[in-house]
């Protein structure tokens, strides 16, 4: 298992590079449902920018709610996760990593399902 | 493997022109060094489907653009400084190609000793995956899989980014599935 200071320093270049706002994301390891956390919303917006929570909320609350779990199950359904619906220390360790800016949900082709659209 | 909604795809020509743009670069890479990367990241997807990719020096006119860009540039899509996220595509046919500026990319990581140093064949690899028509794999050893940790090099095709681009595009004649198997099982070996 990985320490959240642990894997904020994967991300402390140690050359004047600390503005990856994501490593922060590493103190709501753990976090339960049910639990307030104070910037859980910039991690909501995240799990929004990339498709897992419904583009048309943009204000965001500090609450672990059942909505949150749904967009965590599903986020770590389609980045070959453990399935939890936990923000335990692989998911915090994939939503820390640098990636790239496309959303991630998009018509898949092994499923019948079209989950949501992409504007690109 | 994955496609845009609609499942969008080239189709006004199986030869398609790129260019890398003049302005919008980093100082600290020389432009052939960059070419050539960006070459050897285009080979990997013609070599797998019947597309032809052709360097232009016509920026504006060319299939395919690619730049690297910092902060809000533009398309509504602002890059957010080092690591976060490392570039963003467009899906076809549209061919613009972004990098994020602040990266430090690296075409040597062996050279490149800094520890947010991102490859940037790998990037560009990925990037050109959507460009195509791709979206993101679930898969983790996949090409298309949308995370890359600093240091990181994964430019090697899987059969899972194979078999997305061939369901779009077909396949190359030239391309062996069975030699194709082989060299995926000896990198799964290793």
């Amino acid at each position: 298992t990985t320490s959240p200071d642990s894997m904020a320093a994967n991300f402390d270049g140690g050359d004047g590079h600390n503005d990856f706002a994501w490593r922060n994301f590493a103190r709501f390891l753990d976090a339960g449902k049910g639990s307030e956390v104070t910037g859980m919303s910039e991690l909501k917006k995240y799990l929004n920018r990339f498709g897992y929570l419904p583009s048309s909320d943009t204000d965001f609350t500090d609450f672990f709610d059942d909505q949150f779990v749904s967009a965590l199950i599903l986020y770590q359904k389609r980045l070959g996760l453990p399935v939890t619906g936990n923000l335990d220390s692989d998911t915090i360790s994939s939503i820390i990593s640098p990636r790239c800016g496309m959303s991630d949900v998009v018509k898949i082709n092994r499923s019948t399902a079209e989950l949501h659209s992409t504007r690109r | 493997y994955a496609f845009f909604n609609g499942q969008p795809r080239w189709i006004r020509s199986s030869t398609l022109t790129y260019a890398l743009s003049p302005d919008y670069t980093v100082d600290y890479l020389s432009s052939s060094e960059i070419r050539r990367v960006v070459r050897r990241s285009f080979s990997r997807w013609s070599a797998v489907i019947p597309v032809n990719f052709t360097e232009s020096r016509e920026y504006e006119s060319s299939d395919i653009r690619i730049g690297f860009y910092r902060g809000e540039h533009g398309d509504g899509e602002a890059f957010d400084g080092v690591l976060g996220v490392l570039a963003h595509a467009f899906s076809p046919e549209n061919g613009r190609l972004h990098l994020d500026a602040a990266e430090r990319w690296a075409v040597d990581l062996e050279k490149e000793k800094s520890k947010v140093a991102v490859d940037l064949e790998s990037v560009v690899t990925h990037e050109i995956g959507h460009v195509l028509g791709l979206a993101h794999s679930s898969v983790k050893e996949a090409v298309m899989y949308p995370s890359l940790s600093p240091r990181a090099k994964k430019v090697d095709l899987r059969i899972d980014d194979v078999e997305g681009a061939q369901a779009l595009y077909g396949s190359n004649p030239n391309f062996k599935l069975k030699s194709f198997l082989e060299s995926e099982n000896s990198i799964n070996t290793a």
